[in-house]
């Protein structure tokens, strides 16, 4: 199963991710 | 049986001869492509005609077959040994399970609907946005011209994946354009991979107000990593549950897709929403807004949990149990 989201951000939102890292609930996904 | 005149070859069975050729087939395809390549570039995408192939199987039935199967109450004495050879097979870590004995579950299903203790997975407050489950991340960044990567160089339709926009009409605007609030803003997108290990509800990834979910009944292909490199569209093809609404910066929206083990969705607050049902049409949506019109639509929005419905939607805190999957 996967989880998708899709939003809207200012232009200077980022990511604090890896492609294939696991992550759990919780974790921080990005910031503005 | 040769005194009564019958063969002794079996009568032929059109359904598991499909299974057999097509599942090998594919798995050789599979196997080719994966084949170490010389200039290390990915695997192409499969045909459409292998999608079609594939699609073709009844994941939907096998799905729901699964998911009777594993709601047979198992005997307390087989309780143990068959959750723990899951527990080996997909490295589930039980020290995390609110109920660690596993003689409590009384089948698979229950199994796989685990809760967590409370506070081993405490929320990042520096980040406006969280993770809603627990898995890998498949795949994320910014959505350009409208279409979204579900893997680096598969592509989806944003528009396929959500369907066609309230008050839209002829919008000459792109459709990504037609989401956004703001010159200013972009869309952004994170895809979770949850493995059969791993715990299955989902959580609010932010504080936000939900109006709209939007079912897509759908084949149960996998989303395993390795088809979601192969199946153009997989996201699209898939049943899904999609929740859109509104959160600081504007729209927002949370998709749960279903797979062929995991077909089933369940929203908390939504007692109305039946995923993986037999009744299926190609193509099709079912909407239920959660912004009030009248009372009418607050009672059988019927509520959960701890979400509480107001006047333009349900309102989710950041870290707030949404919903879960369940097998079959």
């Amino acid at each position: 199963s996967t989880i998708v989201l899709l939003f809207e951000a200012p232009k200077d939102f980022s990511f604090k991710l890896q492609p294939g890292q696991p992550i759990r609930v919780g974790e921080g996904l990005g910031s503005v | 049986m040769l005194s009564t005149g019958r063969s002794f070859l079996p009568r032929p069975r059109p359904l598991p001869l499909l299974l057999l050729t097509g599942g090998g087939y594919l798995g050789y395809e599979h196997y080719r492509r994966r084949g170490p390549r010389k200039d290390g570039a990915p695997p192409p995408p499969a045909t459409p005609t292998q999608v079609a192939l594939y699609r073709s199987f009844p994941t939907r039935l096998l799905s729901r077959t699964w998911g009777r199967l594993n709601g047979v109450e198992l005997p307390t004495w087989l309780r143990k040994p068959v959750f723990s050879l899951y527990i080996w097979t997909f490295g589930v870590n039980m020290q995390e399970a609110a109920v660690e004995d596993l003689h409590h579950y009384r089948n698979l299903g229950e199994f796989f609907r685990r809760r967590l203790k409370p506070a081993v997975r405490p929320l990042c407050a520096s980040s406006c946005l969280i993770s809603p489950a627990d898995g890998k991340i498949l795949h994320f960044g910014r959505v350009k011209n409208s279409e979204v990567e579900q893997v680096k160089g598969v592509t989806y339709s944003l528009e396929h994946f959500l369907g066609p926009q309230k008050g839209r009409g002829n919008d000459p605007s792109s459709f990504r354009d037609s989401l956004l609030s703001s010159p200013d803003h972009d869309l952004f997108h994170v895809v979770v991979y949850l493995a059969p290990g791993d715990y299955h509800c989902f959580h609010s990834p932010t504080d936000w107000k939900v109006e709209l979910r939007r079912h897509f009944p759908g084949s149960l292909m996998s989303v395993n990593p390795g088809v979601a490199r192969l199946v153009k569209e997989l996201f699209c093809l898939n049943e899904r549950v999609a929740l859109t609404g509104q959160w600081q910066h504007g729209f927002f929206s949370l998709t749960a897709v279903g797979a062929t083990n995991v077909g089933s969705i369940r929203v908390y607050f939504d007692q109305e929403l039946q995923t993986n049902a037999p009744r299926y049409s190609k193509g099709s949506f079912h909407d239920y807004s959660y912004v009030a019109v009248d009372d009418q639509v607050l009672q059988v929005a019927g509520v959960g949990g701890g979400a509480s419905v107001q006047g333009g939607g349900v309102v989710l805190q950041k870290g707030e149990a949404v919903g879960e999957f369940n097998l079959g």
